[in-house]
């Protein structure tokens, strides 16, 4: 499975 | 973490103030058009991920509805302004003249190079994040033509830097607290806050003095 990238900020 | 709050209430505060100053004022002097639709585009292509239902939490959610509409509010009162106050229309139109290809075009550019993933969605995000970069220059560059600007003008800029230079401490606290490094963010944090400097400068010596902001 592919990783996400996360972004948590705005 | 705190920071990271302030930040966000600082980048709120200045849309509130924006918000208010053409709302009450019906007017727009001063306040440049070009670097309103940018942020448009900015907050529509940053939160495409909304579309993905892959949310980070219901904080980050609300808050980019009201970054999205608020922009796109703003741009309509602007516009609006054309048939409830053309003069002022008109005279906004005349300073607001920055050239905003030569910002879209580099930042098109800069996102194919630099990105995390070569993916639309990840493709989007660092235009945005470029983008937002610059977005400001448009507005900086009107006042600096016009050389003089209303102090509630000059608040809604302030607040709005001060939004991206508080997010560089938050980096800081999530490199130690977390060991997080998002190189992109941070660099182009960096840039932006950079971009404000002659601003607060001039911020700090004449408007929280309450001397009128006006360039030398």
């Amino acid at each position: 499975k592919e990783e996400e990238v996360e972004h948590d900020e705005l | 973490n705190i920071f990271r709050i302030l930040a966000d209430l600082s980048h709120l505060a200045s849309i509130v103030i924006l918000l208010e100053t053409i709302r009450k004022a019906r007017q727009i002097d001063g306040i440049s058009l070009k670097t309103q639709i940018l942020y448009v585009l900015v907050f529509c292509t940053r939160y495409l991920d909304l579309l993905t239902f892959r949310w980070t939490s219901l904080y980050n959610t609300l808050m980019k509805f009201f970054f999205i509409g608020t922009s796109v509010y703003v741009v309509k009162l602007m516009q609006d302004c054309k048939l409830t106050n053309p003069v002022s229309y008109k005279d906004m139109m005349f300073r607001d003249t920055f050239q905003i290809k030569y910002l879209l075009g580099p930042c098109a550019l800069l996102a194919l190079v630099f990105n995390y993933k070569f993916t639309v969605l990840e493709l989007c995000w660092s235009f945005s994040i470029w983008l937002e970069s610059v977005a400001i220059l448009p507005q900086l560059f009107m006042l600096s033509r016009s050389g003089k600007a209303s102090t509630l003008t000059t608040h809604y800029i302030f607040a709005l830097g001060l939004y991206r230079a508080l997010y560089i401490p938050n980096w800081i606290w999530r490199y130690y607290s977390e060991n997080r490094l998002e190189k992109l963010s941070i660099f182009t944090g960096l840039l932006q806050t950079a971009l404000y400097s002659d601003f607060f400068y001039i911020y700090y010596r004449k408007v929280m003095k309450g001397r009128g902001f006006e360039l030398p």
